[in-house]
């Protein structure tokens, strides 16, 4: 545990609990992709199955814990307790054109050909690319509430730190998983776009929204 | 070894 992991998962928690309380606070979850919701719970669940099977830390197993909850608490706000406020119509981005390719890729590049591992193989892989439908909603309406743009500024924070963390790692001890560091390497990448537009816009007190 | 795999990190 370095200070990029450990602030790096914090980040991902202030994400979840970012948009879990803005949903709650307002009672809308207006703006937001179900979709990507669906993707992430998924990536939780297939990564996390190691939980039944193997006790790393109370740490570990913890954040486990709250992640899965807070991913299932936001598919509940957004497809049942607030369904009547999800904007589906503009959460049109087929999700098939992810999980395909990234089911096929985790069959074809793992580190071993086992059930636990090929499912860890695919979060990785969906996790990387699981914040498209959301990005792609916004885009669409060409506008997010600036609590959603926290959220997803936290959310790509974490996978950037990561980068730190597994640079920090290779250095000091030698360690590195080249699938989670390209996977992380393409999920960061594709918050590069929003990062700009954050620090740009929405740091200097305006709302984002993008040119029609 | 798998068992020695490292998936402390989340």
């Amino acid at each position: 545990m370095n200070v990029f992991r450990l602030t790096g998962d914090l980040s991902h928690l202030a994400a979840i609990i970012i948009l879990l309380l803005k949903i709650w606070k307002t009672r809308s979850c207006a703006g937001i992709s179900g979709k990507s919701q669906i993707l992430f719970a998924v990536v939780f669940t297939s990564r996390y199955l190691d939980l039944l099977t193997s006790f790393i830390s109370l740490y570990n197993t913890s954040m486990k814990v709250i992640y899965i909850g807070c991913a299932y608490a936001t598919l509940y706000f957004v497809y049942m307790k607030f369904k009547a406020t999800y904007d589906g119509n503009h959460d049109t981005f087929r999700v098939e054109f992810l999980l395909v390719p990234v089911g096929g890729l985790s069959f074809l590049v793992n580190h071993d050909f086992s059930p636990l591992e090929i499912l860890w193989t695919f979060s990785i892989y969906l996790e990387s690319v699981a914040i498209l439908p959301q990005l792609f909603m916004i885009s669409k309406t060409g506008e997010a509430e600036t609590i959603t743009t926290h959220y997803l500024f936290f959310l790509g924070l974490y996978r950037a730190l990561y980068l730190f963390n597994w640079i920090w790692r290779f250095y000091f001890e030698g360690f590195f998983d080249m699938i989670a560091i390209v996977a992380g390497l393409v999920q960061t990448i594709l918050y590069c776009d929003f990062f700009y537009l954050y620090i740009t816009k929405v740091l200097k007190g305006k709302k984002l929204s993008l040119p029609a | 070894d798998l068992d020695e795999m490292d998936k402390d990190e989340l």
